[in-house]
């Protein structure tokens, strides 16, 4: 599985839609503080089937919908998709006839998440076995978002340990 | 449950131990399990020694060598499996120079190894160089994000005379 | 006892509105004392709104934001009684150019203000750029500290060619 | 009160004897990761009267003391002195008859701190109430560590209000 694209709308942040081509090797990210660099990230994590608001800097699952501004009336739909190249056709059966898996997630205010894998509804436990296959998911050691090194170093050894039992 | 756990812990214990190398350039670190018979129960300690250090717990590093430290162990975990991507969101911000120039190394490394996709987020000057491309998130319109392109050489020479 | 307190708290909260419009270049925050009638016992909450954007709880800004606004009380509880040192452990590590730009010249209001004298501990370019003179501190014997003055001019010098 | 100078010898990793001139406005201190910068911030709380080791990253006060190399033996003895202007004789009284104010800190390893005032023998309460005369001290707001912005920003409300009160 390889990772070629992210579409997001109405995402925090990114209310219009923004697409982001990830290719090979080192991609940087930057920008001025505040201006929706981890917004971007925490969108990857919860397209994959991120399921704690707090991990998303929030207290319920609709505050990833963008919020509107003094200018911009909040929405009530934010939208994640990924475009992986399935080529190596390493997927699970069901969803292992193309070069193309497109996996997305919406969200309506007040009514939950859909997920879709390739146009088809699917429940969101595919979602995180479809990437669990891949090593990789929301929960992936490989996704370190800011501050996690910090709490890593403060954690208690038992808390420390927790992150061995996802290698495990 | 138990064997499995203690095979994990052999394994990235020896990703650990080299990563931290290359990471620090010299040295040497291992993990330790501790307060517990029980893998299942016990606590993760990290002992290390930066080159020419004695060696100490984790606590007692200075704040960059404990950040560095962190990094390894985290890279240790990813490479027991490693992942298609790989999101870094400002893990370089208390590094000096050099370490983030064996940290972009060891990001190379690892492309080559895993082919593993990376997208990092910071501020360093020293990163922003090493990476193959650049984006820029903008807010031009206040609280709405977008997602530009930017130059690498362009980035370069802003850094230079700012 | 309590009355002392919520004097405090009034001109804290005062110093803190002013020094994040310095340090934001805009916005607005204020404090709020939380969870309990009684100032002794209650909790300290942060309300903050960077230039543009909606107020918010601390916990809901982005990292760099957060920063600046904890820097922001910081120094705030500082203006109600100078201190004749202030020691800065590098605290502008998570700060964007322009937000670093700010704060040395917050910090430098403050000199001509108190005749604080400041000692910054930095990796930053910026905040190097901005001191009126750099120490270096070297372990060029492993494991011992020595400290040697830099020259400001050389340190911008080496920083625009890396 | 103007703080001039502060010296050290065998104070963590100062092992050898090191002087810092204190002049007014910005000083910055720079070097790679672990060269001893806070070390050095760390050598004027304990100066002034810091007697908890946790706030010093240790477990014990002796851990200040230098603890050896492979190539040097640990010492037994560290030293800090604060060189003070008291020009504008601010001083308490006992202390207010010199324009320089010597404030010494000395730790053997097992027998605990001694302090001095212009080479007087004093208690650290005396070393403590001197500075805090002054709205400096061990505790001062104005002496933000490394790691301290983070801890501030996670901090429980209630833990937060400390801090104000402080400055009550
Ligand atoms: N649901 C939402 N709707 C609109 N805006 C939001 C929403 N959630 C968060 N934001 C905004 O996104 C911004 C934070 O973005 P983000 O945390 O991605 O910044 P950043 O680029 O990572 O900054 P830093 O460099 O400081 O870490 C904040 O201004 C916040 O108000
Ligand atoms: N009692 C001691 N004797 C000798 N060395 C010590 C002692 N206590 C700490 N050290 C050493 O001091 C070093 C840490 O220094 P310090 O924390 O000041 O680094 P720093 O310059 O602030 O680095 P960073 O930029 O990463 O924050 C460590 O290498 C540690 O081993
Ligand atoms: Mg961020
Ligand atoms: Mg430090």
């Amino acid at each position: 599985m390889q990772f070629d694209r992210i579409r997001l709308s109405g995402f925090k942040s990114f209310v219009d839609p923004t697409e982001l081509h990830i290719e090979g090797g080192l991609t940087g990210v930057v920008g001025p503080n505040g201006c929706g660099k981890s917004n971007l990230l925490e969108a990857i994590r919860w397209v994959m089937g991120e399921n704690s608001p707090k991990s998303m800097r929030g207290s319920g699952m609709d505050d990833v919908i963008f919020a509107g501004t003094d200018r911009r009336p909040a929405r009530n739909l934010a939208e994640v998709t990924l475009m992986l190249n399935n080529s190596a056709r390493k997927a699970p059966a069901e969803f292992n006839d193309s070069d193309l898996l497109e996996v997305s997630r919406r969200i309506e205010r007040e009514s939950g998440s859909a997920y879709r894998i390739n146009g088809r509804d699917v429940r969101a436990k595919d979602v995180q076995l479809l990437f669990a296959d891949a090593a990789t998911g929301a929960h992936s050691p490989a996704l370190v978002s800011q501050g996690r090194i910090s709490s890593l170093i403060s954690a208690k050894p038992k808390d420390r340990r927790l992150l061995l039992e996802e290698a495990a | 449950g138990r064997e499995r756990m203690l095979a994990a812990f052999e394994t990235v214990n020896k990703h650990f131990g080299e990563l931290f190398v290359t990471l620090f350039g010299g040295g040497n670190a291992y993990l330790e399990l501790v307060d517990s018979d029980d893998p299942l129960d016990a606590g993760l300690e990290i002992m290390a020694s930066p080159p020419g250090k004695k060696l100490q717990s984790l606590s007692l590093l200075s704040g960059g060598e404990q950040a560095l430290t962190a990094t390894s162990l985290i890279f240790a975990v990813f490479m027991t499996n490693p992942a298609p991507i790989c999101v870094l969101d400002e893990v370089d911000a208390p590094l000096d120079d050099a370490n983030v120039e064996r940290f972009c190394g060891l990001l190379d490394n690892i492309v080559a190894q895993t082919k593993t996709r990376f997208l990092i987020v910071t501020h360093n000057a020293v990163t922003m160089s090493r990476m193959d491309r650049l984006f820029g998130v903008t807010m031009s319109e206040r609280g709405v994000s977008q997602l530009v392109s930017v130059d690498l050489q362009m980035a370069e020479q802003l850094q230079a005379v700012s």
